[in-house]
């Protein structure tokens, strides 16, 4: 099955925190989130790897407007979970790459990685879906990266 | 407006890869990616979180039937980009809860990790999209998950 990419979009409207050296086991996601939910804070994409001497990060997004809350709440709830600390970035933004078939076509991740790399720039996080493969990149780079992977996939930039 | 959860999914298709200490530099993603692309590896979700003194980890999912080839490939790359190392677990599911209207709704998340924690399921990693949350967690344990998932959810197991 071919892949066929059919938009790259982009999203600077969110900042990155990420709870540092979270206790890998059950619960801990489930308290952080629960206590988030109930202080209504806005959370969008989260990611968590794989564990590394029993701990973890989680890293989630926020709308820019929710960032002071959030950060007071979840400080709270690093030292509730035993977490080793909470960080925040403000200048992040998010590109996407769009389509369908990608997941039987790895090219298209590996072509979106190529053409941020060829413009100086770094993936902090990256999370994909069936029809989606997502970076966090810095917000001052993001419009030569859109420009760059619409090109790279044959777009033509709205 | 309200979430709507439509759907817990589960997948037991495929194993996990993680390439542990990469070095957090442009070039080193499109490097990997695009070695595994050139070899046909089936790669599905990706995964990255940020990075802590200039090293991260990517983990990956490809197919059962891939994983022994993909292991040689990577564990090249592994010395080629200077990463510490790579491990794979042939015995995770990945377990998703689907729905629209997530992305104001963090009680889903919340709900789904509350619902996993109850099973005594411990969340390996997490992804996200507007319409998805899906976990990685210890196959042997999805049955258990899935069926409290659909509890929670006030949804029929199909
Ligand atoms: C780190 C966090 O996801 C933990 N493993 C949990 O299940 O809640
Ligand atoms: C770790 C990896 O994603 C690296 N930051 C890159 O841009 O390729």
């Amino acid at each position: 099955e071919q892949a066929i990419v059919s938009a790259v979009t982009h999203d600077t409207s969110e900042a990155k925190m990420t709870l540092a050296g979270v206790p890998d086991r059950p619960g801990v996601a489930a308290t952080v989130f629960r206590a988030l939910a109930d202080q209504e804070v806005n959370v969008d994409m989260i990611v968590q790897n794989v564990s590394d001497h029993g701990v973890t990060d989680i890293s989630f997004t926020v709308p820019h407007a929710d960032l002071a809350s959030a950060m007071e709440h979840t400080e709270r709830l690093a030292a509730e979970v035993g977490a080793a600390g909470v960080s925040s970035d403000d200048t992040i933004a998010r590109v996407s790459v769009v389509g369908a078939g990608m997941r039987s076509n790895p090219g298209v991740a590996a072509t979106m990685f190529e053409t941020l790399s060829s413009c100086g720039v770094n993936i902090q996080m990256i999370s994909t879906s069936a029809i989606r493969v997502s970076c966090v990149v810095d917000g001052g780079q993001v419009e030569d990266a859109v420009r760059a992977l619409h090109e790279a996939f044959g777009l033509h930039e709205a």
